[in-house]
């Protein structure tokens, strides 16, 4: 299609640095109502993503570092990718979000699944 | 469209009973790779939902009893529903995951956010 992931993505990123404590990744999920927080260096470049399922991993498996939790290999998204591209990488690793970054691996929006199912609702 | 939600959602449902722990529900999300958990009576009514989400509000409010994060009033969807209503209502109250239930609200399935982002893919 022509829509492309620039389109979908939102712009609004709550991101989190790599010396948090879990407790501050829970904080921000509940006050931002989101469930992926993008791990990012003082410069805003990616070196993670931790979701509320790692959070949840975490309470079952009793471990409390950001670090043991958090995914350092994370699948990202260019902002001229088209959404099909996008849905097929969520798709194929079973992931609900995908970080959009520049050139410089620098994050500039999320699109989740929930934006592409927004795409068939009638108010767009 | 002409595809409903029966077509999509999955039949597979992890429940979780009322009793249960939130320890409990954090391992099964675990062990099925899923983030939402649909808490039912022995009778498999549907009672309430726990999210990964509710698991991450556990943890930055410190509580940790299952009955005190789960959401009581559940959006449900019915299976002959169109997939263009289910994620309508899944936009409206900002949630991910829809539990589908027949006449005697019993859960018979699953709708996500996912499932109607894959329905892009190409490999439909
Ligand atoms: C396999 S998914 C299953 C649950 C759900 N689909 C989700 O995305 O949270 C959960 C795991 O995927 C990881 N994950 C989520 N988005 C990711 C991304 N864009 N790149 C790499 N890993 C990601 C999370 O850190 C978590 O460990
Ligand atoms: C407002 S959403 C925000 C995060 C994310 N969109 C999600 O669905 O987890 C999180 C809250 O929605 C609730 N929730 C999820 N699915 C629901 C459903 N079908 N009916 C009622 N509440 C639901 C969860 O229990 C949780 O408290």
């Amino acid at each position: 299609s022509d829509i492309h992931v620039e389109d979908v993505m939102t712009g609004e990123i709550t991101k989190i640095s790599e010396e948090s404590s879990m407790e501050e990744a829970a904080r921000l999920m509940l006050e931002n109502k989101v469930t992926h927080l993008p791990v990012v260096t003082d410069m805003d470049n990616l070196i993670g993503i931790v979701t509320a399922w790692d959070i949840s991993k975490a309470v079952a498996l009793k471990c409390s570092k950001l670090e043991e939790i958090m995914t350092k290999e994370v699948i990202v998204s260019k902002p001229g990718d088209q959404i099909e591209k996008a849905a097929e990488k969520m798709k194929k690793y079973n992931i609900s979000s995908l970080p959009v970054v520049d050139n410089d691996h620098r994050v500039i929006g999320i699109i989740t699944t929930d934006h592409i199912s927004t795409l068939i609702t009638r108010d767009i």
